[in-house]
């Protein structure tokens, strides 16, 4: 309930709030990535 | 814009679009500054000098139709602390741009047009200017 | 007076917020565009073979941010809007894009309504005379002032006012919003100056733009701006012609009902004679609800009402009732009775809502032999300062002054005007929440009006629901009061 609060997923609708999840986990999950590559 | 929190807020934007492009793996960082200011610029430029008009109902019976979002900041008044900080952020990616890419002229042409696109509507001298 | 500032960590994470919600608003209008979005309102705002009147930018927010939650706004009650009240449960299949009522009534303790001496009653005295005078004289005159004349009743309660507010004369209209919008035009025009308050209400916006007088505004209660503005007019003039001014109006609010604070009367007095400028004062929120005899600023700053020119007020918060008044000098009020332009485009008031003010008025001056009406200020007084104590030491950020009858906590991010409202009506309780235009982008909030009808123990209920919200919502902010 706080992530979707703070994100204001809380008002969206539930495609758009896993659309709004699964980019945001793309992307850390990429620049973790990146990271291990880099390091 | 005026409100507190909002500045801090569009640099952290800017970083976290740079952060994207950082961590896609085959993006270098020349190219992902070039990506980030160009990205930036552009969007810069259509937000506030292309969308005219507020996103809601104002009570200005319609007056603020004609403006665009610059236009509108301040009702207009030139120079305030917000207009400077959105004068500014384009010209410190450039040069935060330039210095990453080590200066390459290619980069370079593409970072100064667009950082043009995004400062020259700003001058007062192009306010209401279609 | 208390405004702590927004947490900046906050306010950045309100302001990503809304950025999340205007990136998925554009993918939304892109969708509807292209067509594979079927919601959308069902009066295209430019309909077609039409000259386009809105940019279709203009509803954005109203189409991608304010349809999503506006379950919580507007909401129907099924009851008097008094102490206690029937919300109407209204369930939406589609995200809020249409409603069914469910049949279901939801009991809540009252926490949105103006309603502060309680006199929203459908039982008592007040009511009895309001039915009464419909028997006598119907509803309505269906007419104007200016085409059929003036009522009895009208004299009488006009009569009353004045004597309450210990002016020369009183008059009074049907709406509160028009008592604004519809009478600065008849006291200021061109080569006139109107000094506002940037926080006042849209009515005085509005009236003073139709006025035609040049409009100059100050911060919210700064009187060192105020009397920047005043000297820069009186030493300036009028733009262009630097001729000066033929008059200068100050127009503020006695309780601003967003903010929950006060105007500083003694020093806007004091730099109106220093300045020689006109002094409107809107009573809205504050006539009825503070001040020990319930007459507003005028009473809680213990000020002369003659060094006021202009008082302005409502009947809707204190007496249950509906309109507005201006009292003043007697030439004031005649000069208005001429030319306020509701004398010809609004119908006169209705007899029931003039006899409930009436009786209400009674009661607060104690005409009607008890002193209820004191009994009445002095609990809202107390519910006052309790409620506003009590959600103080809870940790959350209140604005306003100790004694406003309007308690804002501050909620700040979007979502949270949502959640708030419907845990809290889940929890019994029905209350105001507020958000962009109608307040700062990064200062939505909740807005409890308080009531001298409501209990202790109403009160109680609520403190221990907005205490469990307030827990799950984490909106202990401030850091001058840790919970």
């Amino acid at each position: 309930l706080q992530y979707l609060l703070n994100t204001a997923l809380y008002m969206l609708e539930p495609w758009e709030r896993l659309l709004f999840s699964t980019l945001l986990f793309a992307i850390l999950s990429t620049a973790l990535y990146s990271a291990l590559v880099f390091l | 814009l005026n409100s507190r929190g909002v500045w801090l807020t569009y640099i952290i934007l800017v970083f976290v679009l740079h952060f994207i492009l950082l961590s896609i793996p085959y993006i270098t960082t020349s190219v992902a500054w070039t990506l980030t200011t160009t990205i930036h610029n552009l969007c810069n430029y259509y937000l506030f000098h292309v969308v005219k008009g507020a996103p809601w109902e104002t009570s200005d019976q319609g007056r603020a139709r004609r403006f665009t979002f610059w236009e509108q900041i301040d009702d207009g008044v030139q120079w305030t602390g917000t207009r400077k900080f959105l004068q500014i952020v384009p010209v410190v990616l450039f040069f935060i741009a330039s210095f990453y890419t080590k200066y390459d002229k290619t980069h370079f042409l593409i970072n100064l047009a667009t950082m043009l696109l995004a400062v020259v509507p700003k001058f007062p001298i192009f306010f209401g200017v279609r | 007076e208390e405004f702590e500032e927004t947490p900046t960590w906050t306010a950045v994470v309100t302001v990503l917020g809304y950025a999340i919600l205007s990136a998925l608003g554009w993918l939304r209008d892109f969708l509807r565009n292209v067509g594979l979005e079927e919601k959308k309102t069902s009066h295209d705002p430019n309909p077609k073979d039409f000259v386009p009147l809105y940019q279709s930018y203009e509803c954005f927010y109203t189409r991608n941010l304010y349809t999503r939650i506006r379950d919580v706004f507007n909401q129907p009650i099924a009851s008097v809007a008094g102490a206690k009240v029937d919300v109407m449960e209204r369930v939406s299949d589609d995200f809020n894009w249409t409603f069914k009522f469910s049949g279901k009534k939801i009991p809540s303790i009252n926490l949105g309504s103006y309603n502060y001496l309680g006199f929203a009653e459908n039982s008592g005295p007040c009511s009895n005379q309001a039915i009464k005078s419909i028997e006598k004289y119907g509803l309505t005159t269906s007419s104007t002032r200016h085409e059929l004349g003036t009522q009895k009743y009208m004299v009488e309660l006009e009569t009353l006012m004045a004597k309450y507010l210990s002016v020369e004369d009183c008059i009074a209209f049907g709406m509160g919003f028009a008592t604004n919008a519809l009478n600065i035009p008849a006291l200021a025009g061109k080569g006139d100056l109107i000094i506002s308050d940037t926080l006042n209400h849209t009515s005085l916006i509005l009236g003073a733009r139709l006025s035609g007088a040049v409009i100059r505004k100050f911060n919210h209660n700064d009187m060192k701006d105020l009397e920047t503005e005043l000297r820069n007019a009186i030493i300036h003039g009028q733009p262009r012609t630097c001729r000066p001014w033929k008059k200068i109006l100050i127009i503020v609010e006695g309780v601003y009902s967003m903010e929950g604070s006060l105007c500083k009367l003694p020093e806007i007095i004091a730099l109106k004679k220093k300045y020689k400028a006109y002094l409107y004062v809107d009573e809205a929120h504050s006539i009825g609800a503070i001040g020990s005899h319930g007459r507003g600023v005028v009473d809680y700053w213990n000020v002369s009402p003659d060094d006021i020119d202009i008082h302005m007020g409502t009947f809707t918060k204190s007496f249950g009732s509906a309109g507005g008044y201006i009292a003043g000098k007697k030439s004031l009020i005649d000069h208005i009775r001429i030319h306020t332009h509701s004398g010809c485009y609004c119908p006169s008031m209705s007899a029931p809502i003039v006899y409930q003010i009436i009786s209400a008025l009674s009661i607060i001056m104690g005409l009607d032999g008890t002193n209820d009406g004191q009994k009445r200020i002095k609990q809202l007084a107390r519910n006052v300062r309790y409620f506003r104590r009590q959600l103080v030491d809870m940790g959350f950020i209140v604005y306003g002054n100790d004694n406003s009858p309007v308690v804002p906590v501050m909620i700040f991010m979007p979502a949270k005007i949502a959640a708030v409202n419907r845990e809290m009506l889940k929890r019994g309780c029905a209350v105001v929440t507020v958000g962009f235009p109608a307040t700062a982008l990064t200062e939505s909030r909740v807005r409890f009006c308080l009531s001298a009808g409501h209990t202790k123990e109403m009160l109680d209920d609520a403190l221990k629901a907005m205490d469990e919200v307030g827990h799950l919502v984490s909106l202990r902010y401030s850091k001058r009061n840790p919970p």
